[in-house]
């Protein structure tokens, strides 16, 4: 099974 | 004042289309440099960036005097981009705190001059610091190639999982009715570059994707002859669209890892 990650964990918020 | 006078509307007709079904609002960031878009898909998976530069030949004219932002309903612009030809030239217009953007459509026999005005919106979006760095791989290859193997393989499974190594490139699904499996071997001896399959390799990759969001992409693949895989393990695949006389688009996908 895999599970899809977020862009957010890869990338900072500014 | 903001003012671009772009030569073809057909880059911009399909820059949208190839936008609207992931990212249905989005904020144009236009400065003296040029164009600039970045937007996030709803569920926060993908992500698009657009630079269209106002030094290269594609503007006839360009024009902006201060930084400003328009917020854009990407369906809506779309379906006023239809009523243009696709040798028309467009010109955007915004005035400095703009509330509506304009759209000028100049057919290329001078015979015809039409005008829409589309109202802004107040556009909530976060913007993501995407780092300069040098990939472990970049596949170049042409991309209608790229939109076949997606298409392909999405009728298989909801998966593909990209083997990128010192041979070329594989692309692999398996679904519960069957498997398939795609070798693309690199071939730098073919007459045009467009046609070419090119593996710069650094670092062996291997990394799964889901075939929803690639296939979405490809509809970019009437931009540019090529697109370019750049990939490292454990990171975000970049899908990049070079645009002529122009800039490029790229998007930007988190990998699925095993639970």
């Amino acid at each position: 099974e895999m599970s899809q990650c977020s862009i957010y964990f890869y990338y900072e918020c500014f | 004042m903001f003012e671009a006078k772009m030569l073809q509307s057909s880059v911009l007709k399909k820059i949208i289309e190839s936008l609207k079904d992931l990212f249905s609002d989005a904020n144009f960031d236009c400065s003296s440099s040029g164009i600039t878009l970045q937007d996030m898909d709803s569920s926060h998976v993908a992500l698009c960036y657009l630079k269209l530069r106002s030094d290269e030949e594609g503007f006839e004219d360009y024009r902006c005097d201060r930084n400003i932002t328009l917020g854009v309903n990407l369906v809506l612009m779309s379906k006023i981009l239809k009523c243009a030809g696709n040798d028309d030239v467009i010109t955007l217009r915004a005035e400095d705190e703009p509330n509506i953007l304009t759209f000028i459509f100049d057919s290329k026999n001078g015979e015809r001059v039409s005008k829409y005005d589309i109202k802004l919106m107040e556009i909530d979006s976060e913007l993501l610091g995407i780092p300069d760095t040098e990939y472990s791989c970049v596949v170049k290859m042409p991309s209608h190639e790229f939109q076949r193997i997606c298409s392909n393989l999405s009728q298989l499974g909801d998966s593909v999982t990209v083997d990128c190594h010192k041979e070329g490139v594989d692309f692999k699904v398996a679904g519960e009715q069957g498997s398939g499996a795609i070798k693309l071997k690199q071939n730098t001896t073919v007459d045009k570059e467009e046609d070419q399959v090119s593996v710069e390799l650094n670092e062996a990759v291997t990394q799964s994707f889901a075939l929803k969001f690639l296939c979405a992409f490809t509809k970019a693949t009437s931009l540019s002859d090529t697109v370019s895989l750049s990939l490292t393990q454990d990171t975000p695949i970049v899908v990049e669209y070079p645009i002529a006389q122009h800039g490029y688009l790229r998007f930007y996908l988190a990998p699925k890892i095993e639970e």
